[in-house]
């Protein structure tokens, strides 16, 4: 009876976005942007996350057609990554001055 | 109300600044409120110092007692308004430049150039909004942010974007009336948000977003400030 040899570990010299568009979009991001991923590894693990955004920014562009959504500077970050490192209000919804104690400032006359 | 209105036109806001990677957004939102509120009360630009709040605020919000003012962790803007009552103003970013990082609290009172007297927290209409805009200067505002990591350019109007999880502090310098909608073949008012992402992202580093529908919670978080001559 033949045995089935199943691939457990990632085999990084085939990686599936090697040689795709998304590789040569992610070559095009590293240039415009002066990235630099100091392994081989790294790169791979970031190749895949900007193919992710990829997908990202279509959806975000069908989401928002009167926007431009694409590639930016920040294509190379999960969106994990992203929040944690560009985002820092911190309390979210609990932070509406409605529930605070803060001075809520008079309706003004915008009628007109 | 003017139909359209930009405080850059009017020299109340300093160049786009970057914040690296830090979760200093609050920080620029407030200076930005503040540059703008000094300008309006001496006719003078000054570029205050986002790395004083980072470094020194620790200030917390009244109700909520675990959201507080901690540098690259995050912060709030009424947070910082409270800090510098409380610590006397504001020095320039050339006295306490920006790093990026969380360091040692080096602030200076002898140094302070711009000292705040006092904050108001403004109601969610976006025409009350727009009114205090027009009147105090450029306002402190948090939204949700989930747009905006892939956001290149123009009117952002996303059919669905969560209004109640506020993460991102940015500050509204104005409005426009005709940005053009291709999904609703017309033109849609906006809002002109200054951001701190340098000024590669988006428009120059400043993001549009549609005006009227409370988009992305733009009207939950908004503040104006008042300041003092140091």
């Amino acid at each position: 009876e033949q045995e089935v040899i199943l691939q457990v570990t990632g085999n990084h010299h085939h990686h599936h976005l090697l040689g795709t568009a998304a590789e040569h979009q992610f070559n095009s991001f590293i240039q415009e942007y002066g990235k630099d991923y100091p392994t081989r590894a790294e790169y791979l693990h970031r190749l895949g996350i900007f193919a992710k955004n990829l997908l990202r920014a279509a959806e975000h562009q069908a989401m928002d057609p009167t926007a431009v959504h694409g590639v930016t500077q920040f294509s190379d970050l999960s969106q994990e990554e992203f929040e944690g490192m560009y985002m820092g209000v911190k309390g979210g919804a609990a932070a509406a001055p409605s529930e605070n104690e803060e001075v809520v400032a008079a309706e003004m006359e915008v009628g007109d | 109300l003017p139909e359209s209105f930009d405080w850059r036109e009017k020299g109340a806001v300093s160049d786009v600044k970057m914040q690296g990677t830090c979760g200093s957004c609050w920080a620029f939102s407030t200076t930005g409120a503040i540059e703008g509120a000094n300008f309006i009360a001496t006719g003078k630009l000054l570029n205050l110092s986002e790395q004083q709040l980072v470094d020194c605020d620790h200030a917390c919000d009244a109700t909520e007692k675990k959201a507080c003012d901690d540098g690259c962790s995050g912060g709030l803007m009424t947070n910082a308004y409270k800090y510098l009552i409380e610590a006397g103003g504001i020095e320039e970013e050339d006295a306490y430049p920006y790093t990026g990082k969380r360091g040692e609290c080096k602030f200076k009172s002898e140094k302070v150039a711009v000292k705040v007297s006092n904050f108001i927290t403004i109601p969610i209409e976006e025409n009350q909004i727009a009114a205090y805009l027009v009147n105090h200067g450029p306002l402190a505002v948090g939204l949700n942010a989930v747009f905006m990591q892939t956001y290149i350019g123009g009117v952002s109007c996303p059919l669905i974007c969560g209004k109640k999880w506020i993460n991102h502090g940015v500050l509204l310098v104005g409005y426009g009336s005709r940005g053009y909608s291709i999904l609703r073949f017309k033109n849609k008012p906006y809002w002109i948000i200054k951001n701190s992402w340098g000024k590669r992202w988006g428009e120059k580093g400043y993001y549009r977003l549609c005006r009227g529908h409370g988009m992305c919670g733009i009207n939950t978080m908004v503040s104006a400030v008042m300041t003092k001559a140091s």
